[in-house]
């Protein structure tokens, strides 16, 4: 049941699957969940939508975790969210505020085959599981397959390379799923939010490019604030700046695909470590490391609300 | 054993080149090694003064530590026995749920 799941370990596929049915079961005021596709294999594509219901049409954040199958505190992040949002809403007024105002689609495991994959039988898997009858390697990088200076620098066109960016843009289903719903959605959704490990660091466009976007003051603006409000929580600096400059040069990635279709506040969080543990980020570690990543994303939120 | 013990003996190295010529190094020696990328995702974003993990298998650790020595590359291993890390991750308590 919700009051027994324990959000600080690491949870497989079915078990998510389930904590998610039961929420919206037990959440029907601030819960709705539903299905946007299915994976390569088959599985749904669900996402949680959070927010107090109301006949207006309100602003949206959506924030998609596990694009890469071995980043497991992502998963545990996007619970973590749900679990404080939930929970939070009746005694914290700016989580109060923020569900009245806004709603917040999230998608605990965006790459559903991958994420299983890598409970059951490779655990550094990263890409999606697709196959190719051409090719005996499989997936592909669900972060070079966006359909923006597509497969261009920072992305390889060998299917065996860890950055596939795949035969075509949007040729995974789980991408052109998640791309069909933003582009549906695009007019009430300010913010897109990508989480991903290890690094420390938030990202905003350009990947592709070394290049200033339009309204660059005040995206860095709120990276600021975010990245200010998450090293409050227990002092863990995070480094943060145009994905292309702060970490590397890439094609084919969420944030700039967002952002290009309107989303004007696009981020990808690389979160804790730096290199301790990596992708085997202890369970000890989910509670402090979501803590501070939710204050992060409740100032990135709370900034929609606000004129820049 | 999670994942059958496939990863027992297999090592995390971080190696930090210092220069464009121990990059270009260490790209030649990595890129001829069927090794994992865990930062930065590929051997072509290796780039001077930032830190690289590989993931070796574990019979690749020993020539690979020869390698970096001799071309007096700046390196150190920072999970010295990959199963050991994974079982220590999920595998004690996955494992009583199991039984």
């Amino acid at each position: 049941s919700e009051s027994q799941y324990d959000y600080e370990v690491y949870h497989s596929l079915e078990e998510i699957q389930s904590w998610m049915f039961e929420m919206n079961r037990t959440n029907s005021g601030l819960v709705d969940m539903f299905s946007i596709g299915k994976s390569y294999e088959g599985r749904p594509l669900y996402v949680l939508q959070i927010g107090k219901r109301s006949r207006h049409q309100k602003k949206a954040v959506w924030i998609d975790c596990g694009i890469h199958a071995r980043e497991w505190i992502g998963p545990a992040f996007c619970q973590w969210f749900v679990k404080e949002a939930i929970n939070s809403y009746q005694h914290d007024s700016v989580m109060r505020r923020l569900l009245h105002q806004l709603n917040f689609y999230i998608m605990p495991v965006f790459n559903v085959d991958g994420y299983h994959f890598s409970w059951t039988t490779d655990r550094f898997w990263r890409k999606t599981r697709s196959k190719n009858h051409r090719f005996h390697c499989r997936g592909v990088d669900a972060n070079r397959n966006w359909k923006v200076k597509w497969c261009e620098e920072g992305a390889s066109s060998h299917p065996c390379d860890d950055t596939y960016c795949g035969p075509f843009p949007e040729s995974e289903p789980e991408v052109k799923a998640v791309a069909k719903f933003l582009r549906k959605h695009k007019k009430r959704i300010k913010s897109y939010i990508s989480i991903h490990a290890y690094a420390q660091m938030l990202l905003y466009p350009y990947s592709y490019k070394y290049a200033s976007i339009p309204n660059f003051n005040c995206v860095e603006s709120a990276a600021h604030n975010a990245v200010t409000a998450l090293y409050s929580a227990y002092g863990v600096r995070y480094r943060y700046g145009p994905a292309s400059t702060t970490l590397y040069v890439s094609s084919g990635s969420s944030i700039d695909w967002a952002y290009r279709n309107g989303i004007p506040y696009a981020f990808a969080f690389e979160l804790r470590d730096t290199g301790h543990f990596g992708f085997l980020l202890p369970e000890s570690l989910i509670n402090p490391t979501c803590t501070e990543t939710l204050r992060a994303v409740k100032a990135i939120a709370s900034g929609l609300l606000k004129k820049c | 054993y999670l994942y059958n013990n496939r990863y027992a003996g297999d090592q995390i190295f971080r190696i930090t080149p210092s220069n464009d010529e121990e990059v270009q190094v260490l790209q030649k020696i990595l890129g001829h090694m069927k090794v994992d990328f865990w930062q930065p995702n590929s051997v072509t974003l290796i780039c001077q003064n930032e830190t690289v993990d590989v993931h070796v298998k574990r019979n690749d650790t020993r020539g690979l530590h020869a390698r970096l020595k001799q071309q007096h590359l700046d390196y150190r291993v920072f999970i010295s026995n990959l199963q050991k890390e994974i079982e220590k991750q999920t595998g004690y308590r996955s494992s009583r749920k199991r039984r």
